[in-house]
């Protein structure tokens, strides 16, 4: 059975989709068997890997959370060997109207998931909001990774973000816990990242990675080449910053 | 009356909160009198400008829209004469839920701000989204002002915006048109912020502002003071930004 890690915070920009399909493709390398989910409307992750939306007409999670298809008729491969990825779509931004009324509607993903074999890890990308699609992946997932740019309002951010796991927690999902805070767009030698750094370490001490990602261009140049970094930029500082993350992140998994 | 401009993108951390509270501040310094209405329950531009989200126990948005209280009681005075700043708080997260099956429920924020009196321009800072909340901005302004951040996924998710802008101007709001297009945490250095740049301004023309916000980090620690960036550094090159970017909206506006 698959390991279900949500990668979400409710402030926008802060690295996510960054961190879905670098630290997916890192892991993939480790010859573990990954599945990202993109569940965010504006479908970052999957041009991020190289799917062109406007021109796409395959299955996607609107379809899956639905019910019109199984996940695995919506899964595709991408260029990795360990990789797959189940699309999103701008479509998505209806699903919340769509099972407003279901019974049950924080459960859709965690039942399309149910469904899906063959895979280590499962990585879900979500969007930059506390909506009823990031209930659904906290309800689906084990665990959660937290992106945290080093900035004022990232960190402002984070006791409301907090406060949501530990309700989903209690409601919903009481396997629900935090894997790790990932600093990220980390610059050493601006006094704000420093400083944020500092307080976030200091108050969630080694749920915070000691891999911190660096402010890197590359990293934000090799989405326009649908690729993540290592194929983009191997010897990129982005590419390094998530290599560390990927061994720092697997070991943490081998000591339970 | 007040002319009503909504600052949006659906996009995440792209600079939406920095141009609401700057510019906002900026128009006020030209003796107009300026409301701005903070509609994102993170509640950044409330932060940004000063109020303690944790300990204040005042009225705010939330209130508003529900028909609690009128909106003047609300409004709070900040330390610029000519600004006035309608807060909000995490509470507002609850809105989307709490009128969803009202009649009219995307024009609630239109009515609460046709009571609002003695202003020049009302600014809207938006959350990274388009649902309820971001619906009921657009419906109740007279235009929308994009702030674009010079990257790739930010650029993917403008046909997107747009065709939403159509979707309300046909259905909610016929005078609702784009106001013009800002260039944020623009860096002349990157080739990527460079390439981002030509596209935009080869599309939208005269709509992209000739003013394009220079990515400075003073502009990321105004927000830990509580203060525009004209307190805290008005010699700095984000204070430059948004005061060229000031003039350029006023000129606008004076030509019609
Ligand atoms: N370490 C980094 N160095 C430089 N640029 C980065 C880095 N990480 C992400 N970026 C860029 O910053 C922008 C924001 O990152 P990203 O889109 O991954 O954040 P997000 O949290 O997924 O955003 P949203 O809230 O909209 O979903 C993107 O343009 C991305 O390319
Ligand atoms: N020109 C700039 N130079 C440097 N940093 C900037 C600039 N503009 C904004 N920032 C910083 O970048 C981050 C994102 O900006 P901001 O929060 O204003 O974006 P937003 O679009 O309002 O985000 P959200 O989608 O979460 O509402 C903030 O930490 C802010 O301080
Ligand atoms: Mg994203
Ligand atoms: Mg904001």
């Amino acid at each position: 059975k698959a390991k279900i890690i949500c990668i979400a915070n409710q402030k926008g920009g802060v690295g996510k989709t960054t961190t879905a399909v670098n630290l997916a493709a890192a892991i993939s390398m480790h010859k573990k068997r990954v599945l990202l989910v993109d569940c965010d409307a504006q479908a970052n992750a999957t041009s991020g890997l190289g799917i062109n939306i406007q021109e796409d007409k395959g299955w996607h999670l609107y379809h899956v959370l639905t019910g019109m298809v199984g996940p695995s008729k919506a899964i595709r491969k991408t260029e990795f060997n360990n990789l797959h990825l189940l699309p999103s779509h701008p479509e998505l931004a209806g699903i919340e109207v769509e099972i407003a009324n279901r019974e049950k509607r924080e459960e859709c993903l965690k039942r399309a998931l149910v469904r899906v074999e063959d895979f280590d890890y499962i990585f879900i990308d979500c969007p930059p909001s506390l909506g009823l699609i990031t209930l659904n992946a906290l309800t689906a997932s084990d665990s959660i990774l937290i992106p945290l740019q080093c900035e004022y309002y990232a960190l402002e951010g984070l006791s409301q973000l907090v406060q949501t796991i530990k309700l989903v927690k209690r409601t919903y999902n009481p396997k629900l816990h935090i894997e790790g805070l990932l600093l990220t767009m980390y610059d050493s030698r601006m006094r704000l990242s420093y400083q944020v750094a500092r307080e976030v370490r200091t108050h969630f001490r080694e749920l915070v990675y000691r891999s911190a990602i660096p402010r890197n261009v590359r990293l934000s140049e090799s989405p326009s080449h649908g690729k993540p970094i290592f194929e983009y930029d191997p010897r990129s500082r982005g590419a390094e910053g998530y290599l560390a993350l990927a061994k720092e992140f697997l070991n943490k998994q081998r000591r339970g």
